[in-house]
């Protein structure tokens, strides 16, 4: 509103209304230490609506948006949140709705410890705007711990988690084992020498070499109920997870005269091997 | 990881077309500013501690 050269634009709220719920969930060492996290799925229980306000609903009422976001609570006492899981559930029906939240796992994962516990902000909002809107969304109420228990459908936080000691990759491999087709996921040693590449010459000052490393080896396979649980997951492979940049000093003609630069170029040594799925989520970053 | 791979990422890099030829006795005669040299020491200590994400 500040710029000249655009035109200030006004915006008209036109809704404002949610029902909102605060899931709070003590983390700490529900996580096995050495474990990935394949999946993170929150339960709710969606409540029948009273027969009263079903005779008052039309059978094609709309349905309700339920939106799930990670609310992080900084330490000046700021928050924020992140959209994790948003879907549409129907008025009329009851029971277990689940929603994706392995995103709002892994951010809660890059907290620095000691963490807070995992806050999910639950809300329900009408889909549709506009005056033939409906406010049956107002209907759709999740059971809440207070009603007790988890046969009353309280709740829960379902974590899926792989143990990397049989499912992830070994670190570096040993020199003196030789390679087989068993040999575990592992970073091996492969030494780029770049004094030796006739394109390299005159003008590749620094290094004369690097060890650039590579992945190797198999990684054992999710058992046949799992494959069939995430269906969307590829084979897991020995793959480089982390890489970090190589930089160089190069000789470049510049006007006329040679001159030295310092380039990097980035992915070019592995850091780690991983065993991963194609087609697996990759942890979003958190923003400062 | 190939050779070709680190001189494809270079040459992407420097927004050239090809490697350059350059005399040896030209090579020879170049000295490696200070400044350039810190350069490059600074962003070799930067790469040992940041990592990024591949796949």
């Amino acid at each position: 509103r500040f710029s000249q050269n655009f035109r200030e634009v006004t915006g008209r709220l036109l809704v404002s209304e949610a029902s909102t719920y605060l899931l709070v969930f003590s983390m700490e060492q529900r996580l096995p230490p050495n474990s990935e996290l394949m999946q993170a799925e929150l339960r709710l229980f969606q409540e029948p609506i009273p027969e009263v306000e079903l005779h008052r609903l039309s059978a094609s009422s709309a349905p309700a948006r339920v939106t799930i976001e990670w609310l992080q609570v900084r330490e000046d006492g700021s928050n924020s949140t992140s959209l994790v899981d948003s879907r549409l559930v129907s008025i009329h029906e009851s029971g277990w709705k689940t929603f994706d939240v392995t995103e709002a796992v892994n951010f809660w994962q890059q907290l620095s410890r000691p963490r807070q516990p995992l806050l999910l902000q639950v809300s329900v909002q009408r889909e549709h705007l506009g005056p033939l809107a409906s406010g049956a969304h107002r209907l759709v109420r999740f059971s809440s711990q207070e009603q007790g228990g988890a046969a009353h459908g309280e709740p829960q936080l379902e974590l899926h988690t792989l143990d990397l000691r049989d499912y992830g990759a070994q670190g570096n491999c040993d020199p003196e084992v030789p390679m087989g087709e068993a040999t575990r996921c592992c970073r091996r040693e492969l030494y780029i020498d770049l004094q030796g590449m006739k394109w390299a010459e005159n003008w590749v000052l620094e290094p004369p070499g690097f060890l650039a490393y590579e992945c190797v080896g198999t990684c054992q396979q999710l058992p046949e109920p799992l494959s069939f649980k995430w269906p969307f997951l590829g084979p897991r492979q020995c793959v480089a997870s982390e890489m970090t940049a190589l930089p160089m000093i190069v000789s470049v003609r510049e006007g006329g005269r040679l001159r030295t630069r310092v380039v990097s170029l980035p992915n070019m040594r592995v850091q780690t091997c991983s065993c991963t799925s194609d087609g697996a989520l990759i942890p979003r970053r958190m923003k400062p | 990881l190939t050779g070709q791979q680190v001189l494809g990422s270079l040459l992407r890099q420097l927004h050239l077309r090809e490697a350059p030829v350059i005399d040896a006795a030209d090579v020879g005669q170049l000295v490696t500013p200070a400044h350039v040299r810190a350069q490059y020491v600074a962003l070799l200590r930067c790469s040992h501690g940041a990592h990024s994400r591949g796949k």
